[in-house]
């Protein structure tokens, strides 16, 4: 199986 | 005081159209640089950033930046009332709630807005956008994941269903090949990522915006599927790849 990841992990908040 | 006047309604109701199944309230930010949407998808996988640039308007005032949280779905009804090539103005005095006209309700949204690294891709694919999106909509009947691999000679689609398989192979184009047919590719290193095709059947929603979209991609990074918008700017897709167990 795959895992999906979410999108905050790859972009810091500001 | 806010004071933006578009000739052709047309633009932004499709632009409304692509976005408003994926985010359902979001802050438009207007500065006097133009006006700015960011948001994330309700599972946070996926991203979206839109920039209407000023001289995309007919008329652009933005005394101090005003950030109005809007319900998608309703400023796409809204504008439903406007046909495609009349004149739309959206006011918003600095004190108000609402925009008026159609004295839309504004919401308070607090949205975090994510910082997007400037970072260069190991494969920018540029091709036609009702291309990739007759693409990602065949594949959708098939599979719920696609594996875009992008190599010096092409772009690839594989999808792997439980009753059968597709995999489609778009090669890249000499260059003298027409623009609305090119498929051009900028590569450092071969790159391949496994992804949702409910979200990128979600992004070609924008595909009437631009003829061709640019689909930038490296390892173990969110895809970027960018439409450009030949005077208003851009809207860009992030989707982050799912990662095998």
């Amino acid at each position: 199986g795959s895992k999906q990841p979410m999108i905050t992990s790859f972009f810091g908040k500001v | 005081m806010l004071e933006l006047r578009l000739t052709r309604a047309g633009l932004l109701k499709k632009v409304l159209e692509s976005i408003r199944d994926l985010v359902t309230d979001a802050n438009f930010d207007c500065a006097a640089t133009g006006c700015s949407l960011q948001a994330m998808d309700s599972s946070r996988v996926a991203m979206l950033s839109l920039l209407l640039r000023p001289d995309g308007f007919e008329h652009y005032r933005c005394d101090r930046n005003i950030s109005m949280g809007m319900n998608l779905a309703n400023m796409a009804r809204m504008l439903r009332c406007a046909s495609d090539d009349d004149t739309v103005t959206i006011n918003a005095d600095d004190a108000q709630d609402k925009i008026s006209d159609y004295e839309m309700k504004l919401m308070h949204i607090t949205s975090e807005n994510l910082e997007i690294p400037e970072a260069g891709y190991e494969a920018i694919v540029k091709m036609p956008a009702s291309l990739f999106a007759r693409i990602c909509k065949d594949l959708g009947t098939i599979g719920d994941t696609v594996m875009i691999s992008v190599t010096k000679e092409g772009i690839q689609f594989f999808t792997r269903g439980d009753i059968r398989t597709a995999n489609i192979f778009c090669r890249k184009t000499t260059p003298v090949a027409k623009e609305k047919e090119a498929i051009s590719i900028e590569m450092e290193k071969p790159v391949s990522l496994t992804l949702a095709l409910r979200y990128l059947i979600s992004f070609t929603k924008a595909t009437p915006l631009a003829k061709q979209v640019t689909i930038s991609m490296s390892y173990g990074r969110p895809i970027v599927v960018e439409y450009k918008m030949e005077i208003m700017d851009h809207i860009r897709f992030y989707l982050v790849p799912k990662v095998e167990e």
